[in-house]
C-alpha cells in the first residue's frame, strides 16, 4: 500500500522542489518504486528531473479538469524506479476552474487513489501558496514533509501552514499528520540559522529531522543540468545530506 | 501624480518583499513621499517594516471585498514620508471570493487610483503566484519591478511571468510596461550567477539595472528586527547595494 507524501510551505523558495526531486530519487535508488507528482504551474520540479516541456502531454491538470485515468499521466524518467507527472502551465488556470466544481477539494486524492498501490511513495510537489491546489495536496496525502528554510521569514509562515493543515485535517482529511521538517539552507556560521532551527526544535521536538540540509551551491546548479544532486555531484555536501536525509526518512517508515 | 510600481515574479523567495522594504525605506529617505502595499497573505513586507500583527486593523482585503476607502486602510510607519496598507491573514480566501465578483481584476486599481495622488510613489508587493492577487497589481499599477534570483529555477519561470504581463496589457492595463529586471542574491564567485545575469542581459539589454543584489546575509537579519537594512545596518554591502539602486531608480524616473 503506497504511502503519499504532500510537500508544501506556502512561504515561496524555501526549497520545495529540490526536497522532492532530491527524495525522489534516493527513494528510487534505494529500490522504492517512486512517483513524484508536480502540481506547481512553474514546472520545477519536472525540469529539475530532465523531462523537456516539448516531450509532455498530459499534467494533474487533466485528472482534476478534464477526468483523463492518472495511470495515462505517468511518465518514465532517466531513472529505474522513478516516474513523474508532470506539471504544464495549463495548471496556472486550474485554480480558478476548480472553484466552482463540486467536491472541488477531493479532486488530486479521488485521482491519487487510483494508483496509489502502484507505488510504494508518490510525493507532491506543490506551489508556494494556500490556495486550492495545495489544499487538494493536503486532502490528497497521508502526511506532509514540510521544508523550513533557516530565515526569518520562513519561520514567520509556519503559523499560518499549521493552522491550515489543522483546519483540513479537521474538514477533509481527518489522519493527516506532519511526516516532518526539514530545515533547509542553513548556514551554521550564522546566528539566524541557529536561532531558527533551535526555536522550531524547541516547538516540535519530535517532528524536526536530525539531518540539515546547508546552503550548497551544487545543490542550485544541479537543476540547470537537469538531474538530481546524486546524478550531477555525488561527492558534493548536497548529496550527502539529502541521502542522510532519505536514510533518515525511511528509518521512520520503519518506526524506528 | 504618484506612480505606481508592482513588484511582481510568480517564483517563490526571489527577493520581491526584501526588495520592496528597502526601496521604500530609500525613497522616503529621498524625501519621496511613499506608500507600501503589501498584498501577499504571507504579510512579510509588513512585519519587514515593523508593523506589528496587534495593531493592524484593515488590510487591501478590506478595499477589494469590503469596499472600504482606502484612506481607511493607510497606516503610518516608524519612518517619516513611509506610509503602508499592511496584509492581514484575510487575504488568504481573498482570491476564491475575487473569482464571482464583476471586474474582478480592477479592484485593486479602482481603489488606489483614489489615492494615487497622495503619494510619489506606490510600491505593491505581491505574492508568488499568477492569481487573481497578483493580476489585481498588474492591472492597478503603471510599471512592474521584477527582482530575478541569480538562479536556474528562477530564469526559467520569467518567460511565464513576462507571457502573463503581456496578457494583461492586450485584455486590461494597455499601458503596462516593465520598470526594470534587478538581479539579487548574486554570488558573482559562481558560474550560475554569471551566467544567469548575462542571458537576462542578452535578452534585455536595456532593462536589468547595472546594480545588482549580491548575496548578505544582514539582509535576512533585518526582518527579524523589523527594519529595513538601511535602519539595521547602514555599513553592510546589502544596505549600500538598495542605496545604489535606489539612486539607479531615481535618475530612470527623470529619464536620464
Ligand atoms: N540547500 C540549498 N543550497 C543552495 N541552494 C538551494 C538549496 N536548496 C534549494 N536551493 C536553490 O534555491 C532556490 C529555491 O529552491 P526551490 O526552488 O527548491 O524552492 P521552492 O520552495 O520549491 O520554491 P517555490 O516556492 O518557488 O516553489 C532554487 O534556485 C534552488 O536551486
Ligand atoms: N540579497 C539577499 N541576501 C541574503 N538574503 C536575502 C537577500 N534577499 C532576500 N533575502 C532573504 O531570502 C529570503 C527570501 O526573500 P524574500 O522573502 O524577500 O523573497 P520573496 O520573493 O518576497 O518571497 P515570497 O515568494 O515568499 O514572497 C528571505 O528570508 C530574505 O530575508
Ligand atoms: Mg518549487
Ligand atoms: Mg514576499
Amino acid at each position: 500500500m503506497g504511502k503519499i507524501i504532500g510537500i508544501a510551505n506556502q512561504k515561496g523558495g524555501v526549497g520545495k522542489t529540490t526536497t522532492a526531486v532530491n527524495l525522489v530519487s534516493c527513494l528510487a535508488r534505494a529500490k522504492k518504486k517512486t512517483l513524484l507528482v508536480d502540481t506547481d504551474p512553474q514546472s520545477n520540479a519536472t525540469s529539475g528531473l530532465g523531462i523537456e516541456k516539448k516531450n509532455v502531454r498530459y499534467s494533474i491538470y487533466d485528472a482534476l479538469i478534464r477526468r483523463i485515468i492518472p495511470t495515462e499521466l505517468v511518465m518514465k524518467t532517466d531513472y529505474s524506479d522513478l516516474f513523474i507527472i508532470p506539471s504544464t502551465s495549463d495548471l496556472t488556470g486550474a485554480e480558478i476552474e476548480l472553484t466552482d466544481m463540486q467536491d472541488r477539494e477531493h479532486k488530486m486524492k479521488d485521482a491519487l487513489e487510483q494508483i496509489r498501490n502502484d507505488y510504494d511513495y508518490i510525493i507532491i510537489d506543490s506551489p508556494p501558496s494556500l490556495g486550492l491546489l495545495t489544499v487538494n495536496v493536503l486532502v490528497a496525502c497521508d502526511t506532509v514533509l514540510i521544508p523550513l528554510q533557516c530565515e526569518y521569514y520562513a519561520l514567520e509562515g509556519l503559523t499560518q501552514l499549521l493552522n491550515t493543515i489543522e483546519r483540513i485535517r479537521d474538514n477533509f482529511n481527518s489522519s493527516l499528520a506532519i511526516e516532518g521538517i526539514l530545515p533547509t539552507m542553513a548556514d551554521l556560521r550564522t546566528n539566524l540559522s541557529r536561532q531558527v532551527i533551535a526555536e522550531v526544535t524547541n516547538y516540535f521536538p519530535d517532528k524536526v529531522y536530525k539531518t540539515i540540509i546547508p546552503r550548497n551551491v551544487r545543490l542550485s546548479e544541479a537543476p540547470s543540468f537537469g538531474k538530481p544532486i546524486v546524478y550531477y555531484d555525488m561527492r558534493s555536501i548536497g548529496a550527502d545530506r539529502y541521502l542522510c536525509f532519505t536514510e533518515e526518512f525511511l528509518k521512520a517508515q520503519n518506526g524506528e
